[in-house]
Parts: structure tokens; C-alpha cells; sequence
């Protein structure tokens, strides 16, 4: 997937990392510094659509011809995450715990056009 | 009606990079509360001591293969007397903040014992506590031979949580010399100098989003 440039307007991941620092969290957040907040935007044209970025198959490439050749489009196609992966965070509780716990589909890494 | 660049998903106008940044940090913050399933930050009343929690974390990860899914919650003995105290009779106090949800399916005390004399005395591990109303009451848990000076982990059965609804663990140190050795036992002690606090290790299996719905294929 492409990582969105200024202006693009096709479907592309826009890249933000977050230092926990700025968010003042850096007392009760111990690991790790921070994170990638990334997130999809830009437009999905009828001859993108159902093109899932990186996991792409044959499969998608063959309906995608399909799809591409047909007069009667289907309908709007989004531009959406279509991989994730957790993130370990290690952080103090109210009683001064400290808790290691992995946080499922945290941080975006591609997106496409349902 | 300001003219400016718009946004290619929505075709509202899009913001400027300041008022951008501000959502992406208020957008971070309701992520990570709802990944960590808490509904605000939590207010720290007292972390534990930087060397303590260091030593801490340096011994587990000495000790385990990192998997995933699964919650580790580290609690640290409230103050045990000075910095060497006798182990047999010490009343440990841990303080759970939510009691867990899961059933644990790991727990160890972790003790940093220093015996004045050689022998191997055991220690049992009482859960020491309200039951059935009588203050002080005590149920076995565990009885471990302690064989050598320095950190012990010590394994306790998964039921030890149950019924801790307040969120506080307290555990009874009673030291048994093993046969022959009488004096040894009365000599077992906790070293909490230098950051040995005592600690408790609890892994529970984290809660799938969505309950416990078998992942589709």
C-alpha cells in the first residue's frame, strides 16, 4: 500500500506516530515509547475496488478483472485496513501494578479497497 | 464556506496539520484505553520503586518465551518490615486493582531469601485472610523446600484467587526445618535490601475482542 503523500488522493495509509510523552501518559505507560497511529483515507475508483493492498491473491487479481470489465459498477468501495498487528504495552494499574498485556489489530500496516 | 484543499474520502475540508495532530493524539488516547479495556488512565498512587521493578522484570524475562494473548500482572509486596526480616511468620500483602477476570494459569511468589545457615527448611504459603468470618483464618496453598539463597519462585495453585473480590492477596510465611536441622528454619530470611521486594507473577489468558467466539477461518 501506498504510504500517503501530501495530496494524493487514492487510497493510502497516512502515517502518525505517537510519542506517549506528548500525551503526558509517559508516568503510567512503561513500554513502549510510543506507537504508530496510522490510518487509511483517499478514494476507492471502481478499478481499485476490492484491490486489499499488500495481500493481494490471484484471486482478487481475477475479480478485479472481472469487476474491471463489467458496465454495472458495484457499490462505493472504501478504503480500509487490510492488515494489523498487535501492540505489547507495559504499564502501571491504579494499584501500582505493572501489567504486560498484547493489544489485538493496534497498529495499522496496510490498506485497500473493500 | 472556506475554500481549501479537501479531504479525498469524505470531501470535507481538510484540517489544518495542528488541528490534525490534536485529533490523531485524542484519537491514540480512546485506542489504547479501549485496547487496554480501561475507561480512563489509571491514577498511580504509589509505583513501585525504578530498581525494584527492574530487577523484577529483568528476572522474568530471563525466564520465559514471550507469548502472545496472554496478561501478566507483576504485584509488589506492600513494605515488609526492614531490610531483612525473618521469613517464617511474615504476612505478604498484594493489592490487585481489578480482580482478574480469567482464570490464572500461572502464578509464582517470587521471595529473595538469604538462610544464615546452610539445610534446606521449607516454607508453606498460607492464604491468610476473612473466611467463613474468622479474621486470620488460613488455607494451605503451597509447601516449597528452599534449596538455595537468592530468588525463589515459588509456584501456587490457580484457585489461590478465587474469592479475592476486594483485590487483596495476603499470604502466610510458617517455615518448617526440615528433619535434623532444627535451627536452620528459624534463620530463613526475606532480603528486601537492595529492591528484593517480594513479588507475585499472575498470567491470564486475554480476552479475545468479541467474547470467546472461535476465530472464522
Amino acid at each position: 500500500t501506498p504510504t500517503c503523500e501530501p495530496g494524493s488522493l487514492l487510497c493510502c495509509k497516512r502515517n502518525h506516530y505517537v510519542d506517549f510523552q506528548e500525551l503526558g501518559w509517559q508516568d503510567w505507560i512503561l513500554q513502549p515509547e510510543g506507537y504508530q497511529l496510522n490510518y487509511c483515507s483517499g478514494q476507492c475508483p471502481p478499478h481499485l475496488a476490492g484491490s486489499p493492498g499488500i495481500t493481494a491473491s490471484f484471486h482478487s487479481a481475477v475479480f478485479n478483472l472481472l469487476k474491471a470489465n463489467s458496465p454495472w459498477p458495484s457499490g462505493p468501495s472504501c478504503c480500509v485496513p487490510t492488515a494489523r498487528r498487535p501492540l505489547s504495552i507495559l504499564y502501571l494499574d491504579q494499584s501500582g501494578n505493572v501489567v504486560k498485556t498484547d493489544v489485538p489489530d493496534m497498529v495499522v500496516e496496510a490498506c485497500g479497497c473493500s | 464556506q472556506r475554500s481549501g484543499p479537501r479531504c479525498p474520502s469524505c470531501g470535507l475540508l481538510t484540517l489544518g496539520p495542528q488541528e490534525e495532530r490534536a485529533l490523531v493524539l485524542e484519537l491514540a488516547k480512546q485506542q489504547i484505553l479501549e485496547g487496554l479495556q480501561l475507561t480512563s488512565r489509571p491514577s498511580v498512587s504509589h509505583a513501585p520503586h525504578p530498581a525494584v521493578l527492574a530487577r523484577a522484570l529483568r528476572r522474568l524475562q530471563s525466564k520465559k518465551v514471550a507469548q502472545m494473548n496472554q496478561v501478566e500482572t507483576i504485584s509488589f509486596a506492600a513494605e515488609t518490615g526492614s531490610s531483612s526480616t525473618p521469613a517464617c511468620g511474615s504476612i505478604l500483602n498484594f493489592h490487585l486493582s481489578t480482580p482478574l477476570h480469567l482464570p490464572a494459569y500461572h502464578i509464582r511468589l517470587w521471595l529473595h531469601l538469604h538462610p544464615a545457615l546452610a539445610g534446606t527448611p521449607s516454607i508453606q504459603i498460607f492464604q491468610w485472610g476473612l473466611e467463613r468470618g474468622v479474621q486470620g483464618s488460613q488455607t494451605l496453598l503451597a509447601e516449597h523446600r528452599m534449596t538455595t539463597p537468592g530468588w525463589n519462585a515459588l509456584t501456587l495453585p490457580a484457585h489461590t484467587l478465587e474469592g479475592t473480590g476486594s483485590g487483596v492477596l495476603k499470604f502466610k510465611l510458617v517455615c518448617r526445618p526440615h528433619v535434623g536441622n532444627t535451627t536452620a528454619a528459624r534463620h530463613l530470611l526475606l532480603d528486601t535490601a537492595g529492591h528484593h521486594q517480594p513479588f507475585l507473577v499472575i498470567r491470564t489468558q486475554a480476552r479475545t475482542p468479541g467474547g470467546d467466539r472461535a476465530k472464522r477461518r
